[in-house]
């Protein structure tokens, strides 16, 4: 099944 | 000092119910070149990215950068005390906790002001990398909030594929299954209710169908939409703000194991 994955695993903090 | 007019109240209230439902609070970045927004909601699953130029704005003024972070709710309440066709303005002194808005009825007659505390929200912001998309999808936003909102009653994950054929939406669930097909249309004289595909290479990604109501909340904001699509990379759907700027939404996707 799939996951939810979460805005912080794609981009960073600046 | 900072200052900013809109002639029509209207699109202030579009924006705020755009971004509403996805966030509690948010911080207003205020420049001289106008007003941004950037936050996740919640659940970090989402993100929401507004600018407001300052050269869309009737008067705009903006001495020092200052930040406001303000509480959603409070600011629809306020909000809702404009007329649709009432002139706007947004105020604040530098350093100021408060923020003043005033809305005037056309004729003048009717001058009523609204003073609302700030909050220190001391929001984090992210840096959105330049993405070559492989797939840009342009159709009318009405059309897509209707796609989005039938298919989320018969499940929770939406399955976009892109190619250059056109573009389906796939939903199951306990009840069954459903699926939209849109191909991409030669419409060239009714523009505003085309469907473009620009395809790279085909791309197949799930999303939760949740916050993509959420984002169609912006519908009144635009007559068109556009998602931006590429393989295990967020979706964006961005909505134009016509002489204003734009509302972007991020949108993480569902992946396997």
């Amino acid at each position: 099944d799939k996951n939810q994955s979460t805005i912080g695993s794609f981009f960073k903090k600046k | 000092m900072f200052e900013a007019r809109l002639t029509s109240a209207a699109t202030l209230k579009k924006v705020l119910e755009a971004v509403k439902e996805l966030l509690n609070e948010a911080s207003f970045d205020c420049s001289d070149s106008g007003i941004q927004l950037q936050a996740m909601d919640n659940s970090h699953v989402s993100l929401v990215s507004l600018t407001l130029r300052s050269d869309g704005f009737d008067k705009y003024r903006c001495d020092r950068s200052l930040t406001m972070g303000m509480n959603l709710a409070s600011m629809s309440k306020i909000l809702k005390c404009a007329n649709n066709d009432d002139t706007v303005t947004i105020k604040a002194q530098d350093d100021a906790d408060t923020v003043t808005f005033v809305f005037e009825s056309k004729k003048q007659e009717k001058i009523s002001d609204y003073e609302m505390k700030l909050m220190n929200l001391d929001q984090e912001h992210l840096g959105i990398p330049e993405t070559d998309f492989s797939c840009v999808i342009r159709m009318p936003s009405v059309e897509f909030a209707r796609i989005v909102r039938d298919l989320a009653q018969f499940g929770e994950t939406v399955l976009i594929c892109c190619t250059k054929e056109g573009v389906k939406f796939s939903v199951s669930g306990d009840v069954g299954s459903a699926n939209v097909k849109l191909a991409q249309t030669n419409n060239f004289d009714k523009e505003e209710e085309s469907v473009s595909i620009e395809m790279q290479e085909p791309v197949s990604l799930s999303f939760a169908c949740q916050y993509l109501i959420s984002f169609t909340k912006a519908t009144p904001l635009s007559p068109r939409v556009q998602l931006s699509m590429s393989s295990n990379v967020p979706l964006v759907v961005e909505y134009e703000i016509a002489e204003l700027g734009y509302i972007r939404y991020y949108l993480a996707p569902k992946i396997e194991d």
